[in-house]
């Protein structure tokens, strides 16, 4: 027997919308553009059973049962990014020079179990 | 806060918060690529391969814009036909270990902006020579003791030229290599001629004198930084 608890759709894992604004950090006089992006997060739940919505690996199948035999010793398998893309930032470094840097994984597009 | 923050811009390949104390204004081109990766045009939506820029040809995702920190050694008189003479030097020491310097473009602007057909005293002779050790420097005529790296001639239409300097950038990475340039300007012999004939030489240096500044354009890679792009099965 398993134990099992309905999850709620919006509860299960998934990207959520967070805007990084450079101000808020600090880096508003020397980070010229932009000023902000849409950089997400991920968060929420990933139950068992786990659906191919949930982008988990056969890891993650694996621990949700055996999080299910024993939800005590066995944590649920956590909700992380799977697919990020980059963003240019352009910026003045310590030397007063202009520079136009592209930073990889900066925006969660995807997130997974 | 401020460990996590050095953390953080260690990360995004600098040594300390930046505060910019004389920043200057973000050139053109830099511009232009940033908005362009900003906002994918409907025939390119894709980043295929972010580790290439595409507006040169070359591989990297760094592009730096330096200034010029040279001082002029001469600036054009009445009675010569040298209208400039100017030590570039560009401070390539911010680039890290393991960055590999893919392209160096000189640009050298002008603030005129005429359209007119250049006349005999509006082409010039430009020649840029490798700086000389510091114990050839007090010599009085610096420039007979340079290396001549290149040379061509311009008119004052010109509103800016660019040179390739993509191998005197490698070497320059060594900062005991990097002794900067000497950018010379002057008439040309077209214009040395009509000078022997008495008109009088101050004129033709009219058109060097705007010129207005040098930078570096340097991309880079930083291969670390790089994904390999994945091809779709």
């Amino acid at each position: 027997s398993s134990y099992y608890a309905p999850v709620m759709p919006s509860s299960l894992c998934k990207p959520r919308r967070l805007y990084i604004s450079f101000s808020d950090v600090g880096w508003e006089n020397w980070i010229i553009a932009p000023q902000g992006y849409m950089a997400n997060y991920c968060l929420g739940e990933c139950p068992f059973p786990l659906t191919t919505e949930l982008n988990s690996t056969n890891h993650a199948i694996l621990q949700t049962m055996v999080h299910s035999l024993d939800p005590e010793g066995t944590p649920q398998p956590c909700c992380v990014p799977v697919r990020l893309s980059p963003i240019s930032v352009l910026f003045y470094d310590n030397h007063d020079n202009v520079v136009l840097r592209h930073y990889e994984d900066m925006v969660v597009d995807e997130c997974g179990c | 806060l401020s460990t996590r923050e050095s953390l953080l811009l260690k990360s995004l390949g600098l040594s300390a918060k930046p505060s910019p104390r004389s920043p200057a204004p973000v050139p053109s081109v830099l511009w232009r690529i940033f908005q362009k990766r900003e906002i994918p045009s409907p025939w390119s939506p894709g980043r295929e391969d972010a580790c290439r820029v595409e507006e040169f040809n070359v591989p990297g995702n760094i592009i730096r814009v330096f200034s010029d920190q040279g001082h002029f050694l001469h600036s054009g008189g009445p009675r010569t036909l040298l209208c400039l003479e100017k030590h570039l030097y560009f401070n390539l020491s911010v680039l890290e270990d393991g960055e590999q310097l893919t392209m160096a473009q000189l640009q050298l602007q002008f603030g005129h902006n005429s359209y007119r057909a250049p006349g005999p005293g509006q082409v010039f002779e430009l020649r840029l020579y490798h700086a000389p050790p510091p114990s050839l420097r007090e010599l009085p005529s610096p420039a007979a003791s340079c290396r001549l790296l290149l040379a061509q001639s311009f008119a004052q239409l010109h509103k800016s030229l660019l040179f390739n300097l993509t191998q005197v950038g490698r070497d320059w990475r060594t900062p005991s290599r990097n002794l900067g340039l000497v950018l010379e300007i002057s008439v040309s012999s077209g214009a040395r001629s009509s000078a022997l004939l008495g008109r009088p030489p101050g004129n033709f240096c009219a058109g060097a004198d705007s010129f207005l500044d040098a930078s570096l354009l340097v991309v880079s890679l930083q291969p670390g930084q790089c994904k390999a792009s994945r091809k779709k099965r």
